[in-house]
């Protein structure tokens, strides 16, 4: 006889910790590390301020499989937490403040509290957690969580009086995992993560005792993404659903100018007649059949204003050639960056950088850096859109490119409102259709740009020989 | 300021329906046509009945996204599912009946919801499902997905009298796809499932009226995996905590021998000794330390007895190899069934075959078939562990082979009471130390055999040149 049984979301990440990118010993102190220092670095952009982020991790004693335990610290200046928010937002899955239509680097609401679930299980020692918003108190918790039900259990809490108005965020619990494997890729994150965040200072003690300094070498943030409206392209049922059942707008008409990003009187009236409504009617009386229209119209309305980019916060060509430039010393860079696009509802940008020869080593193939939201992207590089475009997609020979032989680097940073990551460890991007034609769009302008180059470059060299 | 929220896990796959493998319409109807007949084939060997499973996916009429609308039915003859469970087995996310330590295809209890799901936010139509356990009655619902109440929302109920005592379940929807794109990964999908599940009657109706049949070529079931305890070996302190609170043991070595799989007194003896505990204290008087204590000694005590396989079903090297030679056609075919091992306490085998010559295409690769728990995995093969044994730990040459000019074939299949998927859209598996060793292990002891092969087929054709 068949039991049934319903399990919560922590439940599910607990059994399923490979999904949450906790697969191994190694694995998990990337993920831990990455989720802590992503956590951080929103939080200061959060609130304007020039990210401070300091990682500790040190061992403590080998693990009975062969792995080690360690303790994890990570200490922000950003934002902090509100005291009575701090035990759902480290102690319960799919609770957090990056559910609204802005880019940041969280989006699910679970990176931080797996990384507390997974040193929870694996040394059944609680998470201890300081943080303050810069008003007159510290909160001070230690608390575990309480799987089954996915709550948070709260062992110990102290209220300090915060005489310094310090504000951000101290994160420290203990672990197994693996750092001598994770190492190579944990440099790497760190280093990556330095050249798109150049504004960022960031410290990380290793669990030998050396040191790694990423100073910043900009002072000045990035202009702040604001939270913008859903894009009208794209959209379907269920969100125009949600939106006339939290809807006041008395109007078709005015529901569409309110709810949606850069849509006018004149643009709902085209919408609103090709879907055969009167833009007089209260949206709260559209039968089911009628949403669906309407969403229908909307996902094929071809004349919508693309997004303005005002939510988004692209790198830039000047920060992302700099980047190029410092970290693999080319020969020849060429950056762009692409207008706004949209899919699904959100808005997004991509960036494409390509670099030549200099500092760059012939591998035999070309050697692709992804970034996401300002986050570096480390593992499964086969199985994301990018690397499709760039091994399925490009015809190098049209450019005179020989990607076996040419000492070359694609730099690819998407940012947008949604990051279509198909995996909830962050590790690769599906090919939605209007990202992957943007990245081809961008790649094949900067091999042009490459090729003209070459060309030069050749004919100089020949008209050298002469 | 910052907005705190939480979403439910309906609202989370909603969202982020990339991670369920709903990302394009193309993806889609792949990914519905396999989550409804996992769940048929799993409810057909639930009640031991020879499966048959009719797929029916007709076209509706084109979406305004240039893809399409289809009607999707699937209809078995399996346990039924008990009509008060059936809204919240198909309307809510994280429910099902296949949470126990038993080998079944579905493990998330999200898959046929995820389905259902999809084809709301795509039609705005309800989803149909008509189901019976056999006996007096035939349930009949129409119902959706509140997604943000993750509750399911009943729209219609009928009962109807069941005259001629018939079992199975109807799942009917509509949704926006691309059958065109999607098909030869469905017809692949559905061909390679026939080969590891010969027993299984499969139909299979395409929006142009094309009828595909797959008929079963044995009449005898696989014998059932029981449900078994957790494997001992591998234990972390949350398992522990979970049985410790619901156990009615009165000793900690009767604890250890009722709940864990072939736990004896002396080796409950042995572990305790080990762990410093004293083998008739009560287990619910452990403090949080010594259960972690525990943890640790049984996640590292080198001496439990292996698993045995009653919880698991294998293919079996007869099924195997058969499947092998009628799909293949090959010139060679080694098969081996390796024992019964287990990672973090769950029970698994894995199963070799090598194919070489005869109708195996010279592709300048390997190819590698993947199964788990009788499924076929087609996608992101380049991420998966199997992949990683064959290119990056396999000294191919060392066995005499060539994979860049072999005709070459490797099936892999891995059956478990809890397969590591590394992505929810179950498309690969993550690279789990002990899982990659019997993988490797098997992929040598097939290598080995090929070689031999080989050189006795080279001495010969050097013979028979004399
Ligand atoms: N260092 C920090 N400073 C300020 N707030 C934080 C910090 N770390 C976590 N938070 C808060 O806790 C919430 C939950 O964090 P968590 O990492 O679990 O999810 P997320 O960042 O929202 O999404 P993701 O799962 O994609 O990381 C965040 O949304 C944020 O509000
Ligand atoms: N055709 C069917 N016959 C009988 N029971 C079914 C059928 N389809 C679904 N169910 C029941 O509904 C539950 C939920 O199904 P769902 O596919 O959402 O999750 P699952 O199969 O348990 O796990 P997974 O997400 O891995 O597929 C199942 O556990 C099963 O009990
Ligand atoms: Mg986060
Ligand atoms: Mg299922």
């Amino acid at each position: 006889m068949a039991v049934f049984e319903e399990i919560s979301p922590a439940d599910f990440f607990y059994r399923n910790r490979d999904i949450a990118g906790f697969s191994s010993p190694s694995r998990a102190i990337y993920s831990t590390l990455r989720e802590l220092i992503e956590n951080s670095l929103d939080a200061c952009e959060a609130v304007r301020v020039l990210p401070e982020v300091r990682i500790t991790l040190r061992e403590l004693r080998p693990s009975p499989t062969g792995a080690f335990f360690y303790s994890v610290r990570v200490v922000d200046n950003g934002s902090g937490v509100p005291g009575d928010k701090i035990p759902q937002a480290f102690g319960q899955v799919l609770f957090g403040s990056k559910f609204r239509l802005k880019q940041t680097r969280g989006t699910f609401g679970l990176g931080g509290t797996m990384a507390i679930l997974y040193g929870q299980i694996t040394t059944e020692m609680p998470a201890h957690i300081v943080s303050s918003t810069g008003d007159r108190y510290i909160h001070d918790y230690e608390l575990m969580i309480d799987i089954q039900k996915n709550k948070p259990n709260v062992l110990r809490y102290k209220v300090h009086t915060n005489r310094d108005g310090w504000h951000g965020t101290l994160v420290e619990f203990t672990m197994e995992g693996d750092y001598t494997r994770a190492m190579p890729k944990v440099l790497d994150y760190l280093k990556q993560t330095a050249i798109v965040n150049p504004y960022a200072d960031i410290t990380f003690v290793d669990p030998k005792g050396r040191l790694y300094v990423f100073e910043r070498t900009i002072r000045k943030l990035p202009s702040p993404p604001k939270e913008t409206l859903p894009h009208p392209y794209g959209v379907d049922a269920e969100t125009l659903y949600r939106l006339i059942a939290m809807t006041n707008t008395k109007s078709l008409s005015a529901f569409l100018m309110e709810h949606f990003h850069r849509v006018g009187k004149s643009l709902a009236g085209k919408v609103l007649e090709r879907a055969n409504l009167d833009p007089n009617r209260s949206p709260k009386t559209l039968t089911p059949s009628e949403v669906s229209d309407l969403a229908n119209v909307m996902r094929s309305f071809e004349d919508f204003l693309p997004p303005d980019a005002s939510c988004l916060s692209p790198l830039g060509e000047e920060i992302l050639e700099a980047g190029i430039r410092k970290e693999l010393n080319p020969e020849f860079v060429f950056v762009t960056k692409r207008k706004p696009s949209a899919y699904s509802g959100y808005p997004f940008i991509v960036e494409v950088g390509i670099a030549y020869g200099g500092g760059i080593p012939r591998t035999g193939d070309i050697v692709l850096y992804r970034f996401a939201n300002r986050i570096p992207l480390l593992y499964d590089e086969t199985s994301d859109v990018s690397w499709k475009v760039i091994h399925n997609l490009m015809d190098w020979r049209y450019y005179k490119v020989n990607p076996a032989e040419d000492p070359l680097a694609i730099i690819i940073h998407l940012c947008s409102t949604k990051i279509p990551y198909k995996t909830v460890g962050k590790e690769f991007l599906s090919d939605r259709p209007e990202i992957e034609r943007e990245i081809l769009n961008g790649v094949r302008l900067a091999a042009r740009n490459l090729m003209l180059y070459l060309m030069r470059k050749r004919r100089f060299e020949i008209g050298k020989k002469r």
